[in-house]
Order: structure tokens, then sequence, then C-alpha cells
């Protein structure tokens, strides 16, 4: 999916 | 989380750790861009407010301080501490030039219009150019110390890791965020030039010296 809710990326 | 995207972090932190071990030793931020690191300072600022309405994980919250406190530490020590040190007559970007586009664009291409979804979206695309000073200074004095040539290639190296992060994604997890890859590309492409005097030159023992 695109564009998490969760951004867990930094 | 993945090798690519660990070493990624890793590079990123290093990077950052560099930095602030050559500014404390040295006691000098001598060809250091102060207009970068506020520019960083400003992207994990607008990045990591999420870091008191979302937890992620103990890894994620425990990076984002890191993130927030290292580069708060590297302005306070090129405005505040060492500030004679800090040659701003050679760093003479307008950074007006990168800080307008993004707001803008921020504005008008992110995923929600939502103030936190804008200011991570501006954050992606400011982080993308803010190095754009550093490289500006590097090109007006020819030259870039060797120390501040390792910090340059393990920051680079750091959004590298993370296209090789989001291949990796796509294919295992299907994730994937056109915003953060097309940044990711932007800021990687704006390191090539730097990687390969790099490669070629400091990693052979020379000075990173550029043709004049």
């Amino acid at each position: 999916e695109e564009s998490d809710d969760l951004k867990d990326e930094l | 989380m993945n090798v690519f995207r660990l070493a990624g972090d890793l590079a990123h932190v290093f990077a950052i750790i560099i930095l602030l071990l050559k500014i404390w030793k040295t006691r000098s931020c001598a060809g250091i861009s102060g207009k970068s690191q506020v520019l960083f300072a400003l992207v994990y600022l607008t990045r990591y407010l999420d870091l008191f309405t979302t937890y992620v994980s103990l890894y994620n919250s425990v990076m984002k301080v890191i993130f927030l406190a290292s580069s708060g530490a590297t302005v306070y020590l090129m405005y505040v501490k060492f500030k004679a040190t800090y040659d701003h007559n050679h760093d003479s970007f307008r950074v007006e030039f990168l800080l307008v586009p993004c707001v803008l664009l921020s504005l008008l291409i992110n995923h929600d219009f939502t103030v936190m979804e804008v200011l991570w979206t501006f954050s992606i695309y400011l982080e993308s150019v803010a190095i754009l000073p550093q490289l500006f200074m590097v090109s007006k004095t020819g030259e870039a110390e060797s120390i501040t040539s390792h910090y340059l290639f393990a920051l680079g190296s750091y959004r590298a890791l993370y296209l090789l992060n989001w291949i990796y994604r796509y294919f295992v997890e299907s994730h994937y965020d056109l915003i953060a890859i097309f940044a990711g590309v932007v800021q990687t492409i704006l390191y090539c030039d730097f990687f390969y005097l790099y490669i070629t030159k400091v990693l052979k023992g020379k000075r990173l010296q550029l043709p004049a």
C-alpha cells in the first residue's frame, strides 16, 4: 500500500 | 526492518557523530556549512513531531531523539560555542531558494492536507536538498578536509541505502511511498558527483580538491 499512516522510517 | 534500512540508519548516525566529533576535537567548525546544519535541524524538527503523537517502536523513538539532539548540538556548537571558527563568508548559499520551493511543493503535493502530513512532506523535500549549501561551500573553497569528506560520504550513503530498502520493501512487502522515493532519488543524485571524487581521491589518500 502507498503511504502508511504509521511512518516507521526515519 | 531489513539490512539496507538498518545500514542506512547506521550510516546516518555515523555521519552525525563524525561531524560532532570533528567539531568538538578540533574546537572548530571550519569548512562546515552552518546553513546546511540549520536546514537539517529544521528537517528533524518538522518530521519528528510525531514523536509525541505516534509510537512506532523503541528503536524508532530512540533514533528520532538522537537525530533531534545531535542536530541541535551541532547547531549550538557552530553558532554559539565555536562561532568564531564558523566560516560564514564561504557559506553564502541563499537558503530561501530551497525553503520557498519546499514549502510550496509540500502544500501542493502531499498524501493528506493536514498539518502533520504537510510538515512531514516538507521535511522530506527539504532533506533532499539540505546538503546543497554544504556542497556549494566545498565548491567555493575548492576543497574539503578528509573528515568533512567522510561525513559527506556517510550522509550521502544513508539515503542511497534507503533506496535499496525501498526496492526491497516494494518487492517483499508491497510497500512504497512515492514522495519519499522521489525525494530520496533527488537526494542521492545530488551526492553522485561527490561520491565520484570521494572514491577517486579521498580513498586513495589524497585531499578532496576540485579542479580549478
